[in-house]
């Protein structure tokens, strides 16, 4: 999936990183210093709908373009993520213990059209 | 989301760098909270000494992934009440265990000071409250130690069920094995109890099988 640049109107990942000393939760997050928030966002046009990412395989453009020759009932379809990883977060709970635990399915590595 | 604005994920219109800014800081605050599994983040009443947390972060084996969905836990000794005899101490943990969670590796960990004398014998014990004033105890285990510096102690997981409040107490009765002029020497402090050597627990546990209670109860 291509990172979506400004005039990037199809479906991309938008990038952010975020430190957790700017949120003012440095004092409890003892590790990693922050991480990436990524999110899918762009249009998807019918001929993208089920598309796995823009890097999609030739049959699957191939199909794609029958699609759109036979548009089917409209239907939006949305840019989500195809491919999200854990984070490794070691936190400070409320009673002063150290945490370490992996959180699912928090970052998002890929997206596609629903 | 006004009428007829469209979910940026649908190809509505993107958002000022600011507002979009400000957005995504909301956004991962809601989705650490979510994933920790808190409503809203602690609050540090008594920060750890920096020297205590690096280690435990040394023991907590960085790049080691934690159990699926599961979690490493290191808790200090909150506050130790040492008898005046050589090593014996009460000491007290506060665990907020989730619920439905199986503890499944115990370590506890000493601090053993250099003026050992030769070999100390330590017996764990659990101290839980019991309806009548005094508590009563459990033995977990019992270790020897002959070198001065950190000991792991194992300690059976199931004998390690926190209390409704959250708080564990471990009895700690131990006793230098030596010859018999240890009678002629007063008692020392042979365990480090407070400060940055205090001791720890060192704790795994994983979200319980889906159904475990009732393979227990059948």
């Amino acid at each position: 999936t291509p990172t979506c640049e400004p005039e990037t109107p199809l479906c991309c990942r938008r990038d952010h990183y975020v430190d957790f000393q700017e949120l003012g939760w440095q004092d409890w997050i003892l590790q990693p210093e922050g991480y990436q928030l990524n999110y899918c966002s762009g249009q998807c046009p019918p001929h993208l709908a089920g598309s796995p990412g823009i890097a999609a395989s030739f049959h699957s453009a191939v199909f794609n373009l029958l699609k759109a020759n036979n548009p089917w009932p409209l239907g939006t379809s949305c840019c989500v993520p195809t491919a999200r990883r854990p984070l490794s977060i070691l936190y400070l709970d409320r009673d002063g213990n150290v945490v370490k635990t992996d959180v699912p399915d928090m970052v998002v590595e890929a997206c596609g059209c629903s | 989301q006004g009428a007829g604005a469209v979910c940026p994920s649908c190809g509505g219109p993107t958002l000022a760098p600011q507002a979009e800014r400000a957005l995504v800081l909301e956004l991962a605050k809601q989705q650490i909270l979510d994933g920790l599994h808190l409503t809203s983040r602690p609050r540090i009443i008594h920060p750890l000494p920096q020297a205590a947390l690096t280690r435990a972060l040394r023991r907590l084996q960085p790049g080691s992934m934690a159990p699926v969905n599961g979690e490493e836990i290191i808790s200090f000794a909150a506050n130790t009440e040492s008898s005046t005899a050589t090593c014996s101490s009460m000491l007290t943990f506060h665990l907020s265990t989730p619920q439905f969670h199986h503890l499944y590796y115990a370590r506890l960990w000493l601090h053993v000071r250099p003026t050992l004398p030769g070999t100390l014998y330590v017996r764990i014990f659990h101290w839980g409250p019991r309806r009548k004033r005094q508590g009563s105890r459990t033995l977990l285990a019992e270790h020897q130690m002959t070198t001065p510096g950190w000991h792991a102690l194992a300690l059976p997981s199931s004998g390690l069920r926190g209390e409704e409040s959250g708080v564990l107490k471990l009895q700690l009765d131990c006793r230098p094995l030596e010859g018999n002029n240890s009678a002629a020497r007063p008692p020392r402090r042979l365990l480090n109890t407070t400060g940055d050597q205090r001791p720890f627990l060192e704790l795994k546990i994983q979200p319980n099988e889906p159904g475990a209670g009732r393979t227990r109860r059948r």
